[in-house]
């Protein structure tokens, strides 16, 4: 398959060409691209091989259609749909974002099993009971499966998804989550992007 | 200064140096624990040339002095202080995880514009008047300052909280602060994740 780190990459060009393009700009070449986000000119071109390879068109990339490829090739202009389980603190936070919507990534279903949320509206969804979760996977098509319930429980929600079809699962309990090898785990560790910078900061002060 | 991506890196092992010791293991190997994150071993011995050079005692390093070390660096037994400037439905969900209070990192004060939402309790706080914020940070000593604000006006609260003394800002909105070079910013990118996690998946569905 292809190294996680390509695929985490590939939507911070994207979001280097939104700017860039915002900004008039018309070409780049791949040792300027590269260099925006930290990478070497002949990485920045092996990770556009998994794009089916966008050849550079005389002096470097033409800004627009690069952005352009990638977009599509990370499923901007589909309708990616997800369901989430744990409409908590965290959840409602994510479901309520339009940022998501308007990148194609829509929420179709929410779950939890608190009878004081379920029923309640959380945009546009009414929270339906995670019982609900195998009977709606197997009836609706769906693409990502969002974990934000509580790290107790976090394994066997996954589970849940996992046996009911959901083959890509973007994570947000601080627990290592033990699925088939088909599965795809995205892990997001708020945690970890808060330590790094009170590290910097700290490394920093002793100076 | 040192490289980002070593700060990034040095939670990371902090995470499975914590599930490490749980499982009881108590050894291993700079292959072993570089291989866990996807690095090389020599890569492991550079970033920990950071925490000031722990070594390896005997066979690879042990696990529980390592964590003990690392947890130190990283400030964990330190209480950091946060403010947090928009307090709506993540900056909500961001403030009432304790998830980073048992890290030691406590916000003290959090602050908004919309009167709706001011003087409501967050977590033990009230929220504030945005127009607090400078008195506020003069007042009292704040390590980092959180933006959770619409991408509209992230700009411009950054900059207020950079005038009145923060050196160090956790950024949720989706646009490039323009900050002095002594100012750290961890931009944590949602839509990155959720991207790279539906371009695996649209990736592998081609296969
Ligand atoms: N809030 C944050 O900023 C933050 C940061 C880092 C990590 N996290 C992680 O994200 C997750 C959610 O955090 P939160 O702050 O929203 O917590 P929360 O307690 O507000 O929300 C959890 C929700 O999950 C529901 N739930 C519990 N068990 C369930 C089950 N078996 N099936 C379906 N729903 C169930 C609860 O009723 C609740 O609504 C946690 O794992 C937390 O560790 C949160
Ligand atoms: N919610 C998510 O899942 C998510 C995901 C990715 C990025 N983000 C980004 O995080 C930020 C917050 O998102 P949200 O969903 O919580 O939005 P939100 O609209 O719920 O919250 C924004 C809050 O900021 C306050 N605010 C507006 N202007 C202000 C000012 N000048 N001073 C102080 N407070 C002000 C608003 O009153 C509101 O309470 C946005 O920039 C958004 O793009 C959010």
């Amino acid at each position: 398959g292809m190294p996680l780190r390509v695929a985490q990459r590939l939507p911070v060009y994207l979001r280097h060409l939104r700017e860039l393009s915002e900004m008039g700009v018309e070409r780049i070449s791949s040792a300027e691209l590269g260099a925006l986000i930290g990478v070497t000119s002949s990485q920045l071109k092996q990770d556009l091989s998994y794009i089916g390879g966008f050849g550079q068109q005389g002096y470097g990339f033409r800004v627009d259609d690069l952005y352009e490829k990638l977009s599509q090739v990370l499923g901007l202009d589909q309708r990616c749909k997800l369901i989430l389980v744990g409409a908590g603190n965290l959840g409602k936070a994510l479901v309520n974002y339009d940022g998501f919507r308007r990148l194609g990534y829509h929420f179709v279903a929410i779950f939890d099993n608190d009878p004081a949320t379920i029923g309640s509206r959380v945009g546009v969804m009414e929270v339906q009971h995670v019982d609900e979760l195998p009977n709606y996977l197997r009836s609706y098509r769906v693409d990502i499966g969002v974990l934000t319930v509580p790290e107790t429980v976090a394994q066997e929600v996954a589970e849940t998804m996992v046996e009911n079809g959901i083959k890509a699962i973007w994570s947000f309990a601080p627990v290592q989550l033990r699925l088939p090898g088909h599965v795809l785990v995205e892990h997001l560790h708020l945690s970890d992007s808060l330590m790094s910078l009170a590290f910097r900061l700290h490394y920093r002060r002793q100076q």
